[in-house]
C-alpha cells in the first residue's frame, strides 16, 4: 500500500511514506 | 555534508521565519548503517529549530522502531547537519538584507 502511516513518540507524529525510486542510490 | 546514507531533506519551502519546520528524513545507504535496518519509507516529521535537539529526533525514532540504538548518532548526525544548514541559509539571508 503507498498510503502514509503515522506513528506517534512522546507527542511527536511522524509520518512514513513511500520514497520515491528517483530518490534511492544504489538500489 | 559528510555522506551519512540518511538522507534529510526539507518537507516543505522554508519560508525563514517560523522556528517549526517539516523535515523528511530516509535511508539512502544502509551499508552506512550498523544495524539491519527495516525498509519503512521516508519518515516526516516537524522539528523546530530554536527549541529541539537533533539527537532527541533520532533517540524517538529509535523508540519507534524505525532504527536501532547503535545507529542513533548518525541518524542525529544526519539531522543535525540539515538543520545547522537551515540555519546558515536563514542566516545568510538576513545578514543579506542588513
Amino acid at each position: 500500500s503507498s498510503a502514509a502511516q503515522v506513528v506517534h513518540s512522546a507527542g511527536r507524529r511522524f509520518i512514513v511514506s513511500p520514497v520515491p525510486e528517483s530518490r534511492l542510490k544504489d538500489q | 555534508a559528510e555522506d551519512t546514507g540518511v538522507r534529510v531533506e526539507l518537507a516543505e519551502e522554508d519560508d525563514g521565519k517560523k522556528s517549526s519546520i517539516a523535515l523528511r528524513l530516509w535511508v539512502e545507504d544502509q551499508k552506512k548503517l550498523k544495524g539491519k535496518y527495516k525498509d519503512s519509507g521516508a519518515i516526516e516529521f516537524t522539528f523546530d529549530l530554536e527549541t529541539e535537539v537533533p539527537e532527541t529526533v533520532a533517540q524517538e525514532m529509535v523508540e519507534s522502531g524505525f532504527f536501532l540504538e547503535i545507529d542513533v548518532k548518525i541518524v542525529g548526525k544526519s539531522i543535525r547537519d540539515r538543520v545547522s544548514l537551515i540555519k546558515w541559509r536563514r542566516q545568510r539571508i538576513v545578514s543579506g538584507h542588513n
